[in-house]
């Protein structure tokens, strides 16, 4: 009694399946792990029945079993280790296998949590047990407690800098048991439990969503899944009347201008740690843009206006600025956004607005106002492994 | 099913799933009626 009953009907799938569809995501379905029989190994009676219905209707779906495994006993009273959980995803993956439409389905997993010492050993006995039937492990990760979290820790470098240490703590794990595997955020934000009131759904949360898809790409994560697009608390994309927050659009303009090939870059000046710099090459599908062109995004930690200068190479070229800064009178705590002095706003129901940029001429430094973040388009930079 | 799912089921079946926008605002408003008390339970969760 201490959980909510829900009950997922065929129309509940329906319903989930077409949203999916329909916006052009695909959808993952969690089944429950917590179903066991006698308490010890998975018991997928139920999984088959949902399986037979989305089989029949001819979805295309991929699959994970079980959240946060780790914190099972505490959660539900059970306890699954991760020998045993990794014995049921063998099982999930030959039950896939008997569907014609599942046999090349995607399987993710084991959804843990932040990669503490019992969550590592976890991890490690579900990598050797059930590791060679998952296509990607994935993990969570938070970076504070949604109820204590205060506005200096979201502008916090050491704060920031934790979860470069939890990526590698993975890594290392993955790179020991299935080496080469893809590793995926199946579930991060700002904070856990909600979000973090007033902070957030505000334009100070971008700082660790754009750090953490910076760092995320730089060292080898494949895919992060945002918590959430919509839902309860304040970590949403979009709030209850389906208004876009700043997240939401650094997200859009994130996928607009950064493609996936990552490039080295780095900061004369030792300032690394409250200027915080990614490269990447520039996302060719972006009808201005082409091939050789390079993205910087920048986020400045300082609490005055710092200004970047490109390398020689680069000091020739055109670059177009997206800048981000917070608008209204709660400035960083605000939940509107202004891009390049205009705030950014849905045009009605349906269309988004346009992302102008603002051109830059060649050799122009590139002034980032105190705690702000920022987009550069480096034109016809001709990087090598862009082309 | 909820009268929701079933509602949707229905204009579902009358029209191509992804053109569903006309017949769906009578839902979209009951459901962000139902959203303030659903959002409170799912945050106790969260919270416990």
């Amino acid at each position: 009694r201490k959980h909510k009953n829900t009950t997922i009907t065929r129309n509940t799938v329906d319903i989930l399946y077409s949203f999916a569809n329909c916006s052009r995501f695909r959808l993952v379905f969690g089944l429950n792990a917590l179903l066991r029989k006698n308490g010890l190994q998975w018991d997928s009676s139920n999984a088959r029945l949902l399986l037979d219905y989305c089989a029949a209707q001819g979805y295309d779906m991929a699959w994970e079993l079980g959240n946060e495994p780790n914190s099972f006993r505490k959660k539900s009273g059970i306890y699954i280790d991760g020998f045993q959980l990794g014995q049921d995803f063998v099982h999930l993956r030959h039950l896939l296998n008997n569907y014609t439409l599942y046999r090349r389905a995607q399987l993710y997993g084991p959804d843990v949590g932040q990669p503490q010492k019992h969550t590592q050993k976890l991890l490690r006995s579900f990598l050797k047990s059930g590791g060679k039937v998952i296509d990607s492990v994935t993990w969570h990760h938070y970076y504070v407690n949604g109820r204590h979290a205060t506005r200096e820790d979201f502008l916090s470098p050491d704060v920031l800098d934790t979860f470069a240490t939890a990526i590698r703590d993975v890594l290392e794990i993955v790179d020991g048991t299935v080496p080469n595997k893809k590793v995926w955020l199946g579930e991060t934000s700002s904070a856990y439990g909600g979000g973090a009131p007033k902070l957030s759904n505000t334009y100070v949360a971008g700082f660790m969503w754009l750090d953490k898809l910076g760092l995320s790409a730089r060292q080898g994560i494949d895919v992060v899944m945002r918590q959430v697009f919509f839902g309860a608390g304040t970590y949403h994309l979009v709030d209850a009347n389906f208004e876009p927050l700043p997240d939401y659009w650094l997200s859009l303009l994130y996928k607009k201008l950064v493609g996936t090939k990552v490039l080295r870059v780095s900061l004369k000046g030792g300032a690394q740690r409250r200027l915080r710099v990614y490269l990447h090459c520039t996302n060719t599908l972006h009808p201005k843009y082409r091939d050789g062109d390079v993205t910087l995004f920048a986020l400045n930690l300082y609490n005055a206006t710092r200004y970047l200068r490109l390398p020689n190479s680069l000091s020739s070229k055109h670059v177009d600025e997206y800048l981000l800064l917070p608008h209204g009178r709660e400035n960083i705590l605000s939940r509107s956004i202004q891009l390049n002095g205009r705030v950014l706003r849905m045009v009605d129901d349906t269309m988004l607005p346009a992302l102008t940029e603002k051109p830059l001429g060649p050799g122009s430094t590139l002034g980032l106002p105190a705690f702000s973040y920022g987009f550069y388009v480096i034109k016809n930079a001709k990087a090598t492994a862009c082309i | 099913s909820t009268l929701e799912e079933k509602i949707l089921r229905e204009l579902q079946v009358k029209q191509d799933a992804c053109g569903l926008r006309s017949g769906f605002s009578a839902i979209e408003s009951r459901l962000l009626t139902q959203w303030p008390a659903q959002e409170k339970l799912i945050l106790k969760e969260q919270y416990w």
